[in-house]
């Protein structure tokens, strides 16, 4: 803000330093950690519906990839696939306060749509395109 | 092919789902499907008529689903024998579709075979099932018309399409014109009707919808059994039945009740 004032300005300079201390202090923390937890990244899941007993009434497919993002949202998220401008945002102001302001979430960032077809119960068959049902790309949010 | 498939997807589930889980994961896929239960329906042959044009459809949609658009399937695969009689259709009502149905003939018995001055045929559909918040787009009546060896190759028929209005006991219903064409007697494949305006007339008022008829003419105005003239009926192979189709366009946003 273009109004603050001597003693705001020197506020803000504080808290930018403690900021950039608390960075410097989780990233020495993130890259010591033992165990490496697993980045955010999209994963198979396949929904079969032959497998839950639905031959005699979904004609086609016999399932669908449906896929699941999974991962975790580390600093830095710049090396991260797909994070958005907020979530950096998002994982500073977690690493200032991690007991209040959680981690980025890793989730889709594009889903696209399937088709089913089958009968209904009066022997008719449905064609329906479900949009936004499969996960195309993960990323952090 | 299986087996590769195996490799891949068994990385998440390691093993088998209790009955409990699995009935759990039923309902959790059917929520996510939109459907209130699982259907159950009485008579699902594959290899009728109308699931084998949806499949075709399906295909289509499957396999051009990362292109701009898919093209309307106008030669069918369960055509085996000559070209289809149907003309092309605007493929836009396709491409912006949410859903097509396809819907069976509930017409047992077929009117050709009592004895009448004019001979007839009745179809109907029953379209109570359509899920809430769809608006048809486009609907078609299909029927299949067999070669006939018997006819002459150059003899015309003239087929007439009707809207059913009211039914009269004691004399023939009224009808309302929807579609009326010349076909020749060496053709074969599927005719197609464009009967969207009756099909959102049925949606809005069900107590209306008194099907279809369908007559035939020869040359010379006189009535023919379509049996006659190749129109295949209920007693035909059930991979040439006729059947409805209707496209959709979703009115509403579905959301999900809360469990």
């Amino acid at each position: 803000s273009a109004q603050g004032g001597g003693k705001q300005r020197h506020g803000n300079r504080y808290k930018t330093a403690k900021g950039q201390e608390a960075l410097r202090m989780a990233n020495i923390a993130e890259n010591s950690s033992g165990d490496q937890k697993q980045a955010c990244k999209k994963h198979e899941l396949y929904v079969s519906f032959r497998d839950l007993g639905w031959q005699d009434w979904i004609i086609a497919p016999e399932g669908y990839a449906a896929y699941y993002c999974m991962g975790e949202c580390a600093f830095p998220l710049n090396s991260y696939m797909n994070a958005t401008n907020h979530a950096i945002v998002q994982t500073l102001v977690h690493f200032i306060n991690p007991e209040t302001v959680p981690k980025p979430c890793c989730a889709p960032t594009q889903l696209h749509a399937i088709s089913v077809l089958y009968f209904d119960d009066s022997s008719n068959v449905i064609l329906k395109k479900y949009r936004n049902m499969v996960v195309r790309a993960c990323g952090c949010h | 092919n299986f087996t590769l498939d195996n490799e891949v997807h068994s990385s998440f589930i390691h093993r088998r789902l209790k009955s409990q889980e699995r009935r759990e994961m039923q309902r959790e896929i059917l929520s996510i499907l939109g459907l209130p239960h699982r259907p159950r329906p009485h008579h699902h042959g594959k290899h009728n008529a109308a699931p084998m044009f949806m499949l075709d459809l399906y295909n289509a949609m499957s396999t051009e689903a990362d292109e701009d658009g898919y093209s309307y399937p106008y030669k069918p695969v369960f055509t085996t024998q000559g070209p289809p009689i149907a003309s092309l259709q605007d493929n836009n009502f396709l491409n912006d579709a949410d859903m097509v149905m396809s819907f069976v003939n509930l017409v047992e018995h077929d009117k050709e075979f009592l004895p009448v001055r004019r001979h007839h045929r009745e179809f109907r559909f029953d379209l109570s099932q359509i899920p809430e918040g769809e608006a048809v787009t486009a609907a078609e009546f299909r029927i299949y018309k067999d070669f006939i060896q018997e006819r002459f190759d150059n003899e015309t028929f003239r087929i007439s399409v009707y809207q059913v209005l009211e039914e009269h006991s004691d004399r023939e219903s009224d009808l309302f014109l929807l579609d009326s064409r010349v076909i020749w007697a060496a053709e074969e494949g599927w005719l197609v009707f464009d009967i969207t305006a009756t099909s959102n007339h049925w949606v809005l008022n069900p107590g209306r919808n008194l099907g279809l008829q369908l007559a035939l003419e020869s040359v010379d105005g006189e009535s023919v059994n379509p049996r006659v003239a190749g129109l295949i009926g209920r007693n035909g192979p059930q991979s040439k039945q006729p059947f409805m189709v209707a496209f959709f366009k979703a009115t509403e946003v579905h959301i999900r009740s809360v469990r």
